[in-house]
C-alpha cells in the first residue's frame, strides 16, 4: 500500500482450516484454595473412512498428517475477540481416539482476567501441516467430536483440571516469630530487618531509610508422591519454597552533580519479598496477559 | 549476600562504577527538597501495597 511503484492489490484472506469453538463453564472448578498444576484438553478424533485413508495414502504416501492448534479466545470488553496460541500438535488421518493438549496457559490467562463467572473459551483449528500446492489436504478429513449434543456425551471434549490443595501443599503466609525454625517448618515468609547503617559504605550517601524489612522465604514444602498423581505429570519433582512476588525499595541518596551535592530518589527493584510459595522445580512460568 | 546485592543494584541504577565518598560536612546541611520527599513517600507507599509478580 502507498508504494509509488506497486499498485495496491486488494484480496480476501482465505483459509481452509476448519475451526470449532469449545466453551467450558469454570464455575466452582477452581476455588481459591486450590492451585492449578496442569489443565488438559481431551478431544476425541473420529475415525476417517477407509476409503479416505486409502486415497490419502495413494496421493500422499508419506504424509497424511495435519496440524491441530488450540487457541485461547479472549472476549474483550468491546465485544471483539483476541486469540492466543496455547498448544499445537500433528495428527494423522490414520489414527482415532482421544488425544490431549496442554491448555494450562489458557486456564492461567482465564485466571488472570479474574472473570470467574465467564466460561473458558477455546478454539480448535485443524489446518494443513505444510503450505504449498503439493502439501497434503489431510486436514479436511480430521474430525473431532464437538460439544454439540448430536455428537453424544460419551466422546464430548473434556477439560481436566489437575489441582493441589493449598492447605496441604501450599505455603503458610508469614512465619510466626514466636515459633523457632525447625525441620518441620512449612514454607513461610520470615521477617529479616536490614540495618543500612551497619553498612559502612552507606554513610553520608543513603539518607533514607535507615533500614528496611527485606524478608526471605524459609521452610520446606509438602512433596508430591507419584501415587498421589493419577496422571503422568513431568513436573512432579522437588517442591521448594520460592519467592513468588517482590516489591521495590525507594531510597533517598546524596549524589554529586558538578561541585554541588543534590538529593535523588532511587527505586531498587526486587528488594522486598512480598510472597513465598511452594512450587515444583522446572515448572513453566506462565506468561502474563498484556493489557 | 544481601549487602553485596544491595550495593550492586544501587550502583547499577545510579550508573556509578564505584561508591561515592562523601564527607559528613558535605551532607550535614543538606536539605531534602519537598518534591524529593513527596516522591519518596509515594514510592514507599506503593511499594508496601502492590507486589511485583516474579512468577514461580
Amino acid at each position: 500500500r502507498h508504494s509509488q511503484t506497486i499498485a495496491e492489490i486488494m484480496g480476501r484472506f482465505f483459509s481452509d482450516a476448519s475451526n470449532q469453538l469449545l466453551v467450558f463453564s469454570m464455575k466452582d472448578r477452581l476455588p481459591p484454595n486450590r492451585e492449578l498444576v496442569q489443565a488438559v484438553l481431551r478431544l476425541f478424533q473420529k475415525p476417517s473412512s477407509k476409503g479416505v485413508i486409502r486415497k490419502q495414502h495413494k496421493m500422499f504416501p508419506f504424509h497424511s498428517y495435519a496440524s491441530v492448534t488450540i487457541y485461547w479466545v479472549q472476549v474483550r470488553e468491546d465485544g471483539t475477540n483476541r486469540t492466543y496460541v496455547i498448544d499445537s500438535r500433528r495428527v494423522s488421518t490414520q489414527e482415532t481416539g482421544w488425544i490431549t493438549f496442554d491448555v494450562s496457559q489458557a486456564v492461567n490467562y482465564w485466571q488472570q482476567e479474574g472473570k470467574v463467572n465467564q466460561p473458558l473459551v477455546l478454539e480448535v483449528s485443524i489446518h494443513r501441516e505444510n503450505i504449498g500446492p503439493m502439501s497434503s489436504n489431510a486436514h479436511k478429513f480430521i474430525h473431532f467430536s464437538s460439544q454439540n449434543p448430536v455428537d453424544g456425551e460419551l466422546h464430548a471434549p473434556q477439560l481436566q483440571l489437575h489441582t493441589l490443595d493449598m492447605e496441604e501443599y501450599g505455603a503458610h503466609g508469614n512465619c510466626d516469630p514466636d515459633i523457632p525454625l525447625s525441620r518441620g517448618t512449612r514454607c513461610c515468609r520470615r521477617e529479616t530487618y536490614i540495618n543500612l547503617q551497619e553498612f559502612k559504605w552507606t554513610e553520608n550517601w543513603i539518607l533514607d531509610p535507615p533500614g528496611f524489612k527485606a524478608y526471605d522465604c524459609v521452610g520446606s514444602c509438602q512433596q508430591l508422591k507419584k501415587e498421589h498423581l493419577n496422571f503422568r505429570w513431568p513436573f512432579a519433582t522437588q517442591r521448594k519454597c520460592h519467592v513468588t512476588s517482590t516489591a521495590p525499595l525507594p531510597l533517598i541518596v546524596a549524589v554529586k552533580e558538578g561541585d554541588k551535592i543534590v538529593t535523588k530518589v532511587v527505586n531498587l527493584y526486587n528488594m522486598k519479598v512480598m510472597q513465598c510459595s511452594c512450587s515444583s522445580e522446572g515448572m513453566p512460568v506462565m506468561k502474563k496477559l498484556k493489557p | 549476600q544481601m549487602e553485596e546485592k544491595f550495593q550492586e543494584s544501587l550502583l547499577r541504577q545510579l550508573q556509578l562504577n564505584e561508591i561515592p565518598v562523601l564527607e559528613k560536612a558535605d551532607v550535614e546541611h543538606l536539605v531534602i527538597p519537598d518534591h524529593v520527599r513527596t516522591k519518596y513517600v509515594s514510592l514507599m507507599k506503593r511499594s508496601a501495597e502492590e507486589p511485583s509478580p516474579r512468577g514461580k
